[in-house]
């Protein structure tokens, strides 16, 4: 699966989400 | 790197390598409805054990030397009829079951205390119950639906059979229809949707942190197993309402990586029923699928490799109907 078609991707994605979304 | 159709072809090796009926657990009286695998034992020492469920009772069967099966136990559960076991691994001496009429309505635990020889059931959850699963670390999270509201809670058990806490997760509109456990992410949880979607859960806070759409190839899709690798989440999803399809075959696994940042996804894996044998009813573990074909076989297949493994057919007493 290439980043074209995923969009950007960040290992970090569990903590940025539960940093981003309401408590 | 590449997302893959594989076509549904048996790997020669897996005729010679196929599986093998090395026992059989003869309960004549109770057709079964469910089995798991247990660790159970005593003073240190432990052993996979299998339990199995018939509508009103579970019971438990130990390895005998040489190549045999003997029942251990039998517990009576009359009241309301079994529907199915629920695993909860890394336990000891323990059975999770889900009771209930035509959906679950609640949730057992069934537990052996080796100091007092005796066993105890204890009432975990009731309710109108859509999902289970159970996870590493003595954890239970389910989904349960009143006319007004989903409600999604996760467990924690305490070694003594009682819920030591209780966290509620923040509930998707969508019903959720299966749970799976994230390889290697202690605090992630999916789960997939009647809407056909994949949710991502943070079971420390409780919440919801994405929900992404699976496609319409695929309706009514449940989730297995997820793995985090590279920044990707990728599921394993079982499709029960797949069709067959002149190139692709007949679905029965397929594994989609999502990036949770940006919510697309693309096929990395799927894994198809031989040629002209259909069947559904399947089970995943580690990266390892099974499935029963109507014709009474069973297939296993490696996920990631979208490639059936083994076949086992029909054995002379009757077809088999469940997969674990």
């Amino acid at each position: 699966c290439s980043e074209s078609d995923l969009g950007p991707i960040s290992l970090n994605w569990f903590e940025e989400l539960s940093a981003e979304a309401p408590p | 790197d590449v997302a893959e159709q594989l076509t549904p072809v048996l790997l020669d090796s897996a005729r010679e390598e196929g599986l093998q009926l090395v026992s059989e657990l003869k309960d004549p009286w109770a057709p079964c409805v469910d089995v798991s695998a247990v660790w159970w034992g005593a003073g240190g020492r432990r052993e996979l054990c299998l339990v199995t469920a018939s509508e009103s009772a579970l019971s438990l069967w130990g390895p005998l030397p040489p190549h045999c099966w003997g029942k251990l136990y039998t517990w009576h559960l009359q009241e309301v009829p079994v529907i199915q076991i629920v695993p909860l691994p890394d336990t000891c001496n323990l059975v999770c079951v889900a009771l209930g009429e035509l959906e679950i309505g609640e949730i057992r635990l069934l537990i052996y205390s080796s100091e007092t020889d005796s066993f105890k059931h204890s009432l975990l959850k009731t309710g109108n119950i859509k999902a289970v699963v159970g996870l590493k670390d003595w954890r239970l999270v389910s989904s349960s639906r009143t006319m007004q509201e989903q409600q999604v809670e996760m467990v924690s058990l305490s070694e003594s059979g009682g819920s030591k806490d209780r966290q509620t997760l923040m509930p998707p509109e969508e019903t959720v229809t299966a749970f799976a456990e994230v390889e290697g992410m202690r605090e992630a949880l999916v789960g997939t949707t009647a809407g056909n979607s994949v949710v991502v859960w943070n079971l420390k806070t409780g919440q919801l942190l994405r929900k992404m759409h699976i496609g319409y190839s695929y309706p009514a899709s449940i989730c297995h197993r997820a793995y985090s690798d590279s920044g990707l989440l990728f599921v394993v999803l079982s499709h029960p309402h797949g069709k067959e399809s002149e190139c692709c075959g007949s679905p029965a696994f397929g594994v989609l990586a999502f990036n949770p940042r940006t919510g697309r996804s693309a096929a990395a894996a799927s894994s198809g029923l031989p040629p002209g044998q259909p069947g559904r009813q399947g089970d995943v573990w580690d990266t390892a699928g099974a499935a029963v074909l109507t014709s009474g076989a069973v297939a296993v297949w490696d996920l990631l490799r979208g490639r059936c493994t083994a076949l086992l057919p029909p054995g002379p007493a009757g077809h088999w109907a469940l997969a674990r």
